[in-house]
Protein backbone atom coordinates (compact mmCIF):
# COMPACT_ATOMS: atom_id res chain seq x y z
CA UNK A 1 0.00 0.00 0.00
CA UNK A 2 1.19 3.54 -0.73
CA UNK A 3 -0.01 7.05 -0.76
CA UNK A 4 1.17 10.19 -1.93
CA UNK A 5 0.66 13.12 0.11
CA UNK A 6 -1.31 16.04 -1.13
CA UNK A 7 0.12 19.69 -0.77
CA UNK A 8 -1.92 21.59 -3.32
CA UNK A 9 -4.38 22.78 -1.59
CA UNK A 10 -2.12 24.28 1.15
CA UNK A 11 0.39 25.60 -1.37
CA UNK A 12 -2.75 27.40 -2.93
CA UNK A 13 -3.51 28.97 0.00
CA UNK A 14 -0.62 29.61 2.09
CA UNK A 15 1.25 31.71 -1.74
CA UNK A 16 -0.68 34.69 -0.99
CA UNK A 17 -0.76 35.18 2.55
CA UNK A 18 1.42 37.32 4.59
CA UNK A 19 4.38 35.38 6.53
CA UNK A 20 2.97 34.12 10.02
CA UNK A 21 3.93 36.33 12.51
CA UNK A 22 1.64 35.07 15.44
CA UNK A 23 0.69 31.89 16.96
CA UNK A 24 -2.16 31.67 14.44
CA UNK A 25 -1.22 30.31 11.44
CA UNK A 26 -1.90 32.68 7.97
CA UNK A 27 -4.62 29.70 7.75
CA UNK A 28 -6.10 30.44 11.07
CA UNK A 29 -5.16 27.19 12.67
CA UNK A 30 -3.54 27.25 16.29
CA UNK A 31 -2.10 24.38 18.46
CA UNK A 32 -3.18 24.95 21.81
CA UNK A 33 -1.20 22.30 24.73
CA UNK A 34 -2.40 21.90 28.31
CA UNK A 35 -0.77 19.47 31.22
CA UNK A 36 -3.78 17.90 31.54
CA UNK A 37 -7.05 16.70 30.72
CA UNK A 38 -9.33 18.94 29.39
CA UNK A 39 -12.95 17.54 31.10
CA UNK A 40 -16.06 18.63 29.28
CA UNK A 41 -19.88 17.50 29.25
CA UNK A 42 -20.07 14.42 27.57
CA UNK A 43 -23.81 15.27 26.68
CA UNK A 44 -24.12 18.60 24.71
CA UNK A 45 -27.40 18.03 23.39
CA UNK A 46 -29.93 18.50 26.88
CA UNK A 47 -27.21 21.46 28.40
CA UNK A 48 -27.84 23.03 24.88
CA UNK A 49 -31.29 23.63 25.68
CA UNK A 50 -30.77 24.72 29.46
CA UNK A 51 -28.56 27.15 28.29
CA UNK A 52 -29.30 31.09 29.25
CA UNK A 53 -28.23 33.97 27.25
CA UNK A 54 -26.07 34.70 30.07
CA UNK A 55 -23.89 31.39 29.69
CA UNK A 56 -24.01 31.60 26.05
CA UNK A 57 -22.18 28.04 26.22
CA UNK A 58 -23.90 26.24 23.18
CA UNK A 59 -24.20 27.31 19.66
CA UNK A 60 -24.86 25.44 16.55
CA UNK A 61 -22.34 25.08 13.96
CA UNK A 62 -22.28 23.32 10.41
CA UNK A 63 -24.47 21.45 11.82
CA UNK A 64 -23.06 19.99 14.77
CA UNK A 65 -23.38 21.70 18.46
CA UNK A 66 -20.43 22.79 19.46
CA UNK A 67 -19.56 24.70 23.48
CA UNK A 68 -17.53 27.05 24.47
CA UNK A 69 -14.87 26.01 27.03
CA UNK A 70 -12.94 28.92 27.61
CA UNK A 71 -10.97 32.53 26.47
CA UNK A 72 -8.18 32.85 25.18
CA UNK A 73 -5.65 36.07 25.40
CA UNK A 74 -1.96 36.17 23.62
CA UNK A 75 0.41 38.92 24.85
CA UNK A 76 3.09 38.95 23.25
CA UNK A 77 5.11 35.67 24.56
CA UNK A 78 2.63 35.18 27.05
CA UNK A 79 -0.47 33.52 27.34
CA UNK A 80 -3.72 33.16 29.68
CA UNK A 81 -6.63 30.59 29.14
CA UNK A 82 -9.37 31.06 31.05
CA UNK A 83 -11.26 27.76 31.11
CA UNK A 84 -14.94 27.10 32.46
CA UNK A 85 -15.96 29.28 35.34
CA UNK A 86 -13.42 29.34 37.91
CA UNK A 87 -10.13 28.46 36.18
CA UNK A 88 -7.17 30.78 35.28
CA UNK A 89 -3.87 28.72 33.52
CA UNK A 90 -1.15 31.24 32.40
CA UNK A 91 1.51 29.86 30.07
CA UNK A 92 3.54 30.78 26.79
CA UNK A 93 3.97 30.81 22.96
CA UNK A 94 6.71 28.46 22.42
CA UNK A 95 8.43 28.02 19.00
CA UNK A 96 7.90 24.08 18.25
CA UNK A 97 11.73 21.85 17.75
CA UNK A 98 10.58 20.94 14.46
CA UNK A 99 7.21 21.90 12.55
CA UNK A 100 4.48 19.77 12.43
CA UNK A 101 2.59 18.30 9.56
CA UNK A 102 -1.29 18.49 10.05
CA UNK A 103 -2.13 15.67 7.63
CA UNK A 104 -5.62 14.46 7.14
CA UNK A 105 -5.83 10.81 6.59
CA UNK A 106 -9.23 10.13 4.51
CA UNK A 107 -9.60 6.71 4.67
CA UNK A 108 -13.10 6.91 2.86
CA UNK A 109 -10.75 8.47 -0.38
CA UNK A 110 -7.97 6.53 0.99
CA UNK A 111 -6.12 10.15 -0.02
CA UNK A 112 -3.80 12.02 2.60
CA UNK A 113 -3.78 15.67 2.61
CA UNK A 114 -1.43 18.39 4.46
CA UNK A 115 -3.90 20.69 6.14
CA UNK A 116 -1.47 23.19 7.48
CA UNK A 117 2.40 23.44 9.06
CA UNK A 118 2.38 24.61 12.41
CA UNK A 119 5.55 26.09 13.57
CA UNK A 120 4.58 27.26 16.95
CA UNK A 121 1.99 26.06 19.81
CA UNK A 122 0.64 27.95 22.91
CA UNK A 123 1.59 25.60 26.45
CA UNK A 124 0.20 25.50 29.47
CA UNK A 125 2.29 23.84 32.20
CA UNK A 126 1.30 24.91 35.07
CA UNK A 127 -1.09 24.26 37.97
CA UNK A 128 -4.47 26.10 37.18
CA UNK A 129 -4.85 29.37 39.76
CA UNK A 130 -8.33 29.99 40.64
CA UNK A 131 -9.80 33.18 38.26
CA UNK A 132 -10.27 36.14 40.87
CA UNK B 1 -9.24 37.26 23.50
CA UNK B 2 -10.33 34.65 21.36
CA UNK B 3 -12.98 32.60 22.40
CA UNK B 4 -12.31 28.67 22.43
CA UNK B 5 -14.85 26.21 20.90
CA UNK B 6 -15.06 22.71 21.16
CA UNK B 7 -17.20 19.79 19.40
CA UNK B 8 -18.26 17.01 20.74
CA UNK B 9 -16.09 14.25 18.91
CA UNK B 10 -12.72 14.72 17.91
CA UNK B 11 -11.63 13.62 14.11
CA UNK B 12 -9.04 10.88 14.79
CA UNK B 13 -7.91 11.40 11.40
CA UNK B 14 -5.56 14.08 11.94
CA UNK B 15 -2.22 12.99 12.32
CA UNK B 16 0.71 15.54 13.60
CA UNK B 17 4.03 14.35 11.44
CA UNK B 18 7.63 16.04 11.83
CA UNK B 19 8.75 17.68 9.16
CA UNK B 20 12.81 18.33 9.43
CA UNK B 21 14.03 20.81 7.15
CA UNK B 22 14.35 19.05 3.89
CA UNK B 23 10.48 17.65 4.34
CA UNK B 24 9.33 21.06 4.97
CA UNK B 25 11.27 22.07 1.95
CA UNK B 26 10.05 19.50 -0.24
CA UNK B 27 6.17 19.87 0.78
CA UNK B 28 6.70 23.92 0.20
CA UNK B 29 7.55 23.44 -3.17
CA UNK B 30 5.07 23.17 -6.25
CA UNK B 31 7.70 21.72 -8.23
CA UNK B 32 8.01 18.83 -5.94
CA UNK B 33 4.38 17.69 -5.45
CA UNK B 34 3.25 13.80 -5.38
CA UNK B 35 7.06 13.27 -4.80
CA UNK B 36 6.41 12.40 -0.83
CA UNK B 37 4.55 9.06 -0.18
CA UNK B 38 3.73 6.82 2.54
CA UNK B 39 4.59 3.22 1.48
CA UNK B 40 4.55 0.25 3.45
CA UNK B 41 4.94 -3.51 2.80
CA UNK B 42 1.62 -4.21 4.17
CA UNK B 43 -1.21 -3.61 6.19
CA UNK B 44 -0.86 -4.66 9.59
CA UNK B 45 2.66 -6.04 9.87
CA UNK B 46 5.82 -3.63 8.39
CA UNK B 47 6.42 -0.49 9.51
CA UNK B 48 5.06 2.62 7.44
CA UNK B 49 7.93 4.75 5.99
CA UNK B 50 8.13 8.20 4.24
CA UNK B 51 10.12 8.32 0.83
CA UNK B 52 10.90 11.68 -1.69
CA UNK B 53 12.31 10.74 -4.99
CA UNK B 54 15.95 10.38 -3.49
CA UNK B 55 15.57 9.78 0.51
CA UNK B 56 13.31 7.36 2.89
CA UNK B 57 12.39 8.23 6.54
CA UNK B 58 10.93 5.98 8.81
CA UNK B 59 7.91 6.96 11.39
CA UNK B 60 7.93 6.58 14.57
CA UNK B 61 4.65 6.94 16.83
CA UNK B 62 5.11 8.67 20.42
CA UNK B 63 2.32 9.38 22.61
CA UNK B 64 2.45 11.48 25.38
CA UNK B 65 -0.04 12.23 28.17
CA UNK B 66 -0.97 16.34 27.40
CA UNK B 67 -4.02 17.43 25.91
CA UNK B 68 -3.31 18.78 22.33
CA UNK B 69 -5.77 20.76 20.45
CA UNK B 70 -5.74 21.37 17.14
CA UNK B 71 -8.42 24.52 16.35
CA UNK B 72 -9.21 26.27 13.62
CA UNK B 73 -10.70 29.90 12.93
CA UNK B 74 -14.34 30.19 12.25
CA UNK B 75 -16.98 32.42 11.78
CA UNK B 76 -19.90 31.77 13.81
CA UNK B 77 -23.29 31.07 12.51
CA UNK B 78 -24.71 33.29 14.93
CA UNK B 79 -23.02 35.77 16.83
CA UNK B 80 -21.75 34.33 20.10
CA UNK B 81 -22.83 36.15 23.10
CA UNK B 82 -22.54 35.20 26.92
CA UNK B 83 -21.71 37.75 30.12
CA UNK B 84 -19.03 39.44 29.36
CA UNK B 85 -18.10 39.61 32.99
CA UNK B 86 -17.11 36.30 32.90
CA UNK B 87 -14.34 37.30 31.42
CA UNK B 88 -12.84 38.97 34.48
CA UNK B 89 -10.81 41.46 32.62
CA UNK B 90 -9.55 39.63 29.45
CA UNK B 91 -10.39 41.65 26.68
CA UNK B 92 -13.67 41.25 24.71
CA UNK B 93 -13.46 38.73 22.09
CA UNK B 94 -12.63 39.31 18.76
CA UNK B 95 -12.24 35.65 17.19
CA UNK B 96 -13.99 32.33 17.42
CA UNK B 97 -11.84 28.87 17.33
CA UNK B 98 -12.75 25.39 17.36
CA UNK B 99 -11.17 22.52 18.41
CA UNK B 100 -11.20 20.17 15.32
CA UNK B 101 -8.65 17.23 16.59
CA UNK B 102 -7.18 16.55 19.66
CA UNK B 103 -3.67 14.48 19.06
CA UNK B 104 -2.29 12.63 21.50
CA UNK B 105 0.57 11.68 19.75
CA UNK B 106 3.40 12.71 17.34
CA UNK B 107 5.04 10.50 14.47
CA UNK B 108 8.68 11.68 14.54
CA UNK B 109 10.63 11.25 10.62
CA UNK B 110 13.98 9.17 10.82
CA UNK B 111 15.91 9.56 7.68
CA UNK B 112 16.66 5.52 7.21
CA UNK B 113 18.08 3.90 4.65
CA UNK B 114 15.78 2.55 2.08
CA UNK B 115 15.69 -1.00 1.24
CA UNK B 116 14.90 -3.00 -1.65
CA UNK B 117 12.33 -5.91 -0.29
CA UNK B 118 14.34 -9.07 -2.46
CA UNK B 119 11.71 -12.04 -0.97
CA UNK B 120 10.29 -12.05 -4.71
CA UNK B 121 13.28 -11.70 -6.55
CA UNK B 122 14.99 -15.06 -7.61
CA UNK B 123 18.21 -15.55 -8.38
CA UNK B 124 19.31 -15.96 -12.01
CA UNK B 125 22.57 -18.28 -12.90
CA UNK B 126 22.42 -18.97 -16.27
CA UNK B 127 20.06 -22.07 -16.00
CA UNK B 128 17.87 -23.29 -19.24
CA UNK B 129 14.62 -23.55 -16.76
CA UNK B 130 14.92 -20.26 -14.86
CA UNK B 131 11.15 -19.22 -16.25
CA UNK B 132 9.65 -22.42 -14.95
CA UNK B 133 11.34 -22.34 -11.89
CA UNK B 134 11.11 -18.81 -10.71
CA UNK B 135 7.25 -19.17 -11.05
CA UNK B 136 6.22 -22.46 -10.58
CA UNK B 137 3.80 -23.22 -7.92
CA UNK B 138 0.43 -21.27 -6.71
CA UNK B 139 2.30 -18.60 -4.54
CA UNK B 140 5.18 -18.37 -6.59
CA UNK B 141 5.32 -14.33 -6.60
CA UNK B 142 7.40 -12.64 -9.13
CA UNK B 143 8.15 -9.15 -10.70
CA UNK B 144 8.23 -7.84 -13.76
CA UNK B 145 9.50 -4.52 -13.88
CA UNK B 146 11.72 -2.49 -11.73
CA UNK B 147 9.06 -0.44 -11.15
CA UNK B 148 6.80 -2.72 -9.57
CA UNK B 149 9.94 -4.06 -6.80
CA UNK B 150 10.20 -0.23 -6.49
CA UNK B 151 6.77 0.35 -5.80
CA UNK B 152 6.76 -2.94 -2.85
CA UNK B 153 9.72 -1.53 -1.30
CA UNK B 154 9.98 0.25 1.38
CA UNK B 155 12.54 2.70 -0.12
CA UNK B 156 12.89 6.11 -2.67
CA UNK B 157 13.11 5.55 -6.53
CA UNK B 158 16.85 6.72 -6.22
CA UNK B 159 18.05 4.41 -3.45
CA UNK B 160 16.51 1.45 -4.85
CA UNK B 161 17.54 1.79 -8.57
CA UNK B 162 21.04 2.23 -6.66
CA UNK B 163 21.00 -0.49 -4.52
CA UNK B 164 19.39 -2.32 -8.02
CA UNK B 165 22.23 -1.88 -10.22
CA UNK B 166 24.82 -2.60 -7.23
CA UNK B 167 23.45 -5.93 -6.13
CA UNK B 168 23.48 -6.75 -10.13
CA UNK B 169 19.38 -6.87 -10.42
CA UNK B 170 18.34 -7.71 -14.14
CA UNK B 171 15.20 -9.47 -15.81
CA UNK B 172 15.42 -12.43 -17.44
CA UNK B 173 12.38 -13.83 -19.69
CA UNK B 174 9.91 -11.22 -18.23
CA UNK B 175 10.90 -12.14 -14.41
CA UNK B 176 12.80 -9.80 -12.12
CA UNK B 177 15.81 -11.79 -10.69
CA UNK B 178 19.23 -10.98 -9.46
CA UNK B 179 22.30 -12.56 -11.51
CA UNK B 180 24.55 -14.81 -9.02
CA UNK B 181 27.74 -13.92 -8.44
CA UNK B 182 29.21 -16.86 -10.86
CA UNK B 183 26.81 -15.58 -14.02
CA UNK B 184 27.88 -11.91 -13.18
CA UNK B 185 31.28 -12.72 -13.25
CA UNK B 186 31.05 -15.31 -16.42
CA UNK B 187 28.82 -12.18 -18.41
CA UNK B 188 31.33 -9.56 -17.28
CA UNK B 189 34.04 -11.62 -18.64
CA UNK B 190 32.50 -11.97 -21.47
CA UNK B 191 31.40 -8.15 -21.87
CA UNK B 192 34.92 -7.36 -21.91
CA UNK B 193 36.44 -9.92 -24.22
CA UNK B 194 34.18 -9.18 -27.02
CA UNK B 195 33.68 -5.50 -26.44
CA UNK B 196 38.08 -5.40 -26.98
CA UNK B 197 37.50 -7.71 -29.94
CA UNK B 198 35.37 -5.17 -31.69
CA UNK B 199 37.44 -2.26 -30.15
CA UNK B 200 34.97 -0.61 -28.70
CA UNK B 201 35.60 2.38 -26.76
CA UNK B 202 35.10 1.31 -23.09
CA UNK B 203 34.40 5.23 -22.11
CA UNK B 204 31.52 4.85 -24.20
CA UNK B 205 30.26 2.11 -24.14
CA UNK B 206 26.60 1.59 -25.16
CA UNK B 207 24.08 -1.47 -24.39
CA UNK B 208 23.21 -2.43 -28.43
CA UNK B 209 26.44 -2.13 -29.72
CA UNK B 210 27.77 -4.15 -26.73
CA UNK B 211 24.95 -6.71 -27.10
CA UNK B 212 26.07 -6.83 -30.75
CA UNK B 213 29.80 -7.70 -30.39
CA UNK B 214 28.87 -10.38 -27.47
CA UNK B 215 26.67 -11.99 -29.96
CA UNK B 216 29.29 -11.99 -32.56
CA UNK B 217 31.44 -13.89 -29.99
CA UNK B 218 28.75 -16.51 -28.37
CA UNK B 219 27.01 -19.47 -30.29
CA UNK B 220 22.84 -18.49 -30.16
CA UNK B 221 22.29 -21.77 -28.58
CA UNK B 222 24.44 -21.09 -25.45
CA UNK B 223 24.02 -17.76 -25.41
CA UNK B 224 22.22 -16.12 -22.54
CA UNK B 225 23.58 -12.69 -22.75
CA UNK B 226 20.49 -10.62 -23.46
CA UNK B 227 20.03 -7.27 -23.42
CA UNK B 228 19.10 -6.73 -20.26
CA UNK B 229 21.72 -8.90 -18.59
CA UNK B 230 24.82 -6.57 -20.68
CA UNK B 231 22.81 -3.35 -18.99
CA UNK B 232 23.19 -5.24 -15.50
CA UNK B 233 26.78 -5.64 -16.19
CA UNK B 234 27.31 -2.10 -17.57
CA UNK B 235 25.34 -0.94 -14.17
CA UNK B 236 27.43 -2.76 -12.04
CA UNK B 237 30.65 -2.16 -13.88
CA UNK B 238 30.49 0.94 -15.57
CA UNK B 239 28.96 4.87 -14.73
CA UNK B 240 26.58 5.86 -16.73
CA UNK B 241 27.48 8.94 -18.42
CA UNK B 242 24.81 11.74 -18.15
CA UNK B 243 25.82 14.37 -20.73
CA UNK B 244 25.01 12.26 -23.81
CA UNK B 245 21.71 12.14 -25.66
CA UNK B 246 22.25 8.03 -26.17
CA UNK B 247 22.96 6.24 -22.53
CA UNK B 248 26.99 5.41 -22.63
CA UNK B 249 28.91 3.78 -19.86
CA UNK B 250 32.42 4.28 -19.07
CA UNK B 251 34.12 1.07 -17.26
CA UNK B 252 35.07 1.44 -13.76
CA UNK B 253 38.45 -0.28 -14.26
CA UNK B 254 39.89 -0.25 -10.70
CA UNK B 255 36.64 -2.13 -9.59
CA UNK B 256 36.50 -4.49 -12.21
CA UNK B 257 40.38 -4.92 -11.33
CA UNK B 258 39.10 -5.88 -7.99
CA UNK B 259 36.42 -8.01 -8.79
CA UNK B 260 39.16 -10.32 -10.95
CA UNK B 261 41.15 -10.42 -7.74
CA UNK B 262 38.78 -11.50 -5.58
CA UNK B 263 37.93 -13.98 -8.08
CA UNK B 264 41.88 -14.61 -8.31
CA UNK B 265 42.17 -14.77 -4.55
CA UNK B 266 39.13 -17.24 -4.31
CA UNK B 267 40.39 -19.62 -7.21
CA UNK B 268 44.22 -19.30 -6.05
CA UNK B 269 44.62 -18.81 -2.56
CA UNK B 270 41.58 -20.25 -1.22
CA UNK B 271 43.23 -23.31 0.96
CA UNK B 272 46.52 -22.48 0.96
CA UNK B 273 49.55 -19.79 1.32
CA UNK B 274 50.17 -18.10 -1.84
CA UNK B 275 53.12 -15.97 -2.59
CA UNK B 276 52.51 -13.12 -3.14
CA UNK B 277 54.30 -12.06 -6.70
CA UNK B 278 52.70 -15.34 -7.90
CA UNK B 279 49.33 -14.13 -7.41
CA UNK B 280 49.79 -11.17 -8.88
CA UNK B 281 50.87 -13.36 -11.97
CA UNK B 282 47.59 -15.36 -11.91
CA UNK B 283 45.58 -12.42 -11.20
CA UNK B 284 46.69 -11.18 -14.46
CA UNK B 285 45.96 -14.24 -16.12
CA UNK B 286 42.27 -13.69 -15.43
CA UNK B 287 41.86 -10.78 -17.91
CA UNK B 288 41.19 -10.59 -21.09
CA UNK B 289 44.18 -10.55 -22.86
CA UNK B 290 45.55 -7.01 -22.92
CA UNK B 291 42.72 -5.61 -20.81
CA UNK B 292 44.18 -1.83 -19.63
CA UNK B 293 44.11 -2.08 -15.70
CA UNK B 294 47.17 -1.30 -13.35
CA UNK B 295 47.13 -4.21 -10.32
CA UNK B 296 47.98 -3.68 -6.93
CA UNK B 297 47.79 -5.76 -3.87
CA UNK B 298 46.02 -2.94 -1.76
CA UNK B 299 43.45 -3.22 -3.97
CA UNK B 300 42.11 -6.14 -2.51
CA UNK B 301 42.20 -5.08 0.84
CA UNK B 302 39.58 -6.76 2.70
CA UNK B 303 39.59 -10.16 1.02
CA UNK B 304 43.10 -11.28 2.13
CA UNK B 305 45.51 -11.59 4.97
CA UNK B 306 49.69 -12.13 4.63
CA UNK B 307 50.30 -15.56 7.04
CA UNK B 308 53.95 -14.11 6.22
CA UNK B 309 55.37 -11.21 5.03
CA UNK B 310 55.65 -12.28 1.13
CA UNK B 311 52.37 -14.80 1.46
CA UNK B 312 48.81 -14.21 0.88
CA UNK B 313 45.61 -16.19 1.29
CA UNK B 314 41.70 -15.20 0.42
CA UNK B 315 39.78 -14.47 3.77
CA UNK B 316 35.42 -14.08 3.78
CA UNK B 317 34.74 -10.91 6.01
CA UNK B 318 31.11 -13.57 5.78
CA UNK B 319 33.55 -16.31 7.88
CA UNK B 320 34.29 -13.68 10.53
CA UNK B 321 32.77 -13.47 14.10
CA UNK B 322 30.17 -10.67 14.20
CA UNK B 323 31.55 -10.20 17.69
CA UNK B 324 34.07 -7.30 18.05
CA UNK B 325 36.43 -9.26 20.57
CA UNK B 326 36.10 -12.81 18.54
CA UNK B 327 36.88 -10.87 15.41
CA UNK B 328 40.20 -9.27 16.38
CA UNK B 329 41.35 -12.16 17.75
CA UNK B 330 40.68 -14.42 14.86
CA UNK B 331 42.33 -11.66 12.25
CA UNK B 332 45.65 -11.81 15.25
CA UNK B 333 45.70 -15.45 14.70
CA UNK B 334 45.57 -15.55 11.38
CA UNK B 335 48.11 -12.62 11.00
CA UNK B 336 50.09 -10.82 13.78
CA UNK B 337 50.66 -7.53 13.17
CA UNK B 338 48.68 -5.68 10.52
CA UNK B 339 49.02 -2.30 8.77
CA UNK B 340 46.40 -0.31 10.02
CA UNK B 341 44.69 0.00 6.01
CA UNK B 342 44.68 -3.87 5.81
CA UNK B 343 42.47 -4.62 8.95
CA UNK B 344 40.30 -1.48 8.51
CA UNK B 345 38.13 -2.90 5.71
CA UNK B 346 37.79 -6.57 7.75
CA UNK B 347 36.43 -4.53 11.00
CA UNK B 348 34.71 -1.40 10.02
CA UNK B 349 31.43 -2.81 9.89
CA UNK B 350 31.78 -3.56 13.17
CA UNK B 351 31.98 -0.08 14.56
CA UNK B 352 27.90 0.45 14.63
CA UNK B 353 28.41 3.03 17.14
CA UNK B 354 30.11 5.53 14.87
CA UNK B 355 33.27 5.68 17.19
CA UNK B 356 36.07 7.14 15.58
CA UNK B 357 37.75 4.10 13.88
CA UNK B 358 41.34 4.39 16.04
CA UNK B 359 39.08 4.46 19.39
CA UNK B 360 37.46 1.78 18.28
CA UNK B 361 40.42 -0.36 17.55
CA UNK B 362 42.71 0.31 20.62
CA UNK B 363 39.29 -1.28 22.57
CA UNK B 364 40.47 -4.43 21.13
CA UNK B 365 43.88 -4.07 20.03
CA UNK B 366 47.24 -2.05 20.32
CA UNK B 367 48.44 0.25 17.88
CA UNK B 368 52.26 1.38 17.04
CA UNK B 369 53.56 3.61 15.01
CA UNK B 370 56.40 2.14 12.68
CA UNK B 371 58.26 4.89 10.72
CA UNK B 372 55.44 6.14 8.86
CA UNK B 373 53.43 3.56 9.14
CA UNK B 374 50.54 2.62 11.81
CA UNK B 375 50.46 -1.49 12.44
CA UNK B 376 48.29 -3.08 14.89
CA UNK B 377 48.57 -5.92 17.15
CA UNK B 378 46.96 -7.80 19.62
CA UNK B 379 46.53 -6.63 23.36
CA UNK C 1 -27.55 22.80 35.56
CA UNK C 2 -24.57 24.33 34.40
CA UNK C 3 -22.37 23.08 32.10
CA UNK C 4 -19.30 21.41 33.81
CA UNK C 5 -15.93 22.55 31.91
CA UNK C 6 -12.79 22.48 33.57
CA UNK C 7 -8.78 21.05 33.35
CA UNK C 8 -7.63 18.35 35.67
CA UNK C 9 -4.27 19.10 35.68
CA UNK C 10 -1.21 16.61 35.76
CA UNK C 11 1.91 17.27 37.64
CA UNK C 12 4.24 15.94 35.12
CA UNK C 13 4.48 15.27 31.75
CA UNK C 14 5.36 11.61 30.11
CA UNK C 15 6.88 10.89 26.77
CA UNK C 16 5.91 7.17 25.81
CA UNK C 17 8.00 4.72 24.07
CA UNK C 18 8.24 5.61 20.25
CA UNK C 19 6.75 3.01 18.42
CA UNK C 20 6.73 1.19 14.77
CA UNK C 21 3.45 2.35 12.69
CA UNK C 22 1.70 0.00 10.97
CA UNK C 23 -0.66 0.73 7.81
CA UNK C 24 -3.67 -0.23 9.18
CA UNK C 25 -3.03 2.61 12.49
CA UNK C 26 -2.78 5.40 10.71
CA UNK C 27 -6.19 5.14 8.76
Amino acid sequence: PSVKIDATQWQKLTQSQNKQTTVITPLGVTMLEIQGDLELPKDFASLAKKDSKHDGRFSEQDGQTIIRFGSLQIDGERATLFVGKKQRLLGQVTKLDLPMGIMHFNSRDNKVELVDVMKYKIIFKDRPLPIM
Amino acid sequence: SINLHSALEYDPSYKLIQLTPELLDIIRDPEHNDQLRFKSLDKDKSEVVLCSHNKTWVLKQRKHSNTVLLMKEFVPAQPISFDETQLFGLSKPYMDILGFAKTESEFETRETEGQLDLNAVPIYNGELDFYKRATKGPSARVFATLEELLENSPCSALEGISKWHKIGGSVKDGVLCILSQDFLFKALHVVLMSAMAESLDLQHLQVADTYQAVRKDTEDEFNPYTREIIRTVLNKFAVQEQSSEESTWRLRIPFIAQWYGIQALRKYASGTNMPIDEFLIKWKSLFPPFFPCDIDIDMLRGFHYKPTDKTIRYVSKSTLPMDPKERFKVLFRLQSQWDLEDIMPLIEELNTRGMKIDSFIMKYARRKRLGKKVVVTSR
Amino acid sequence: QEAKIWVKYKEGFSNAVRKNVTWNSLW
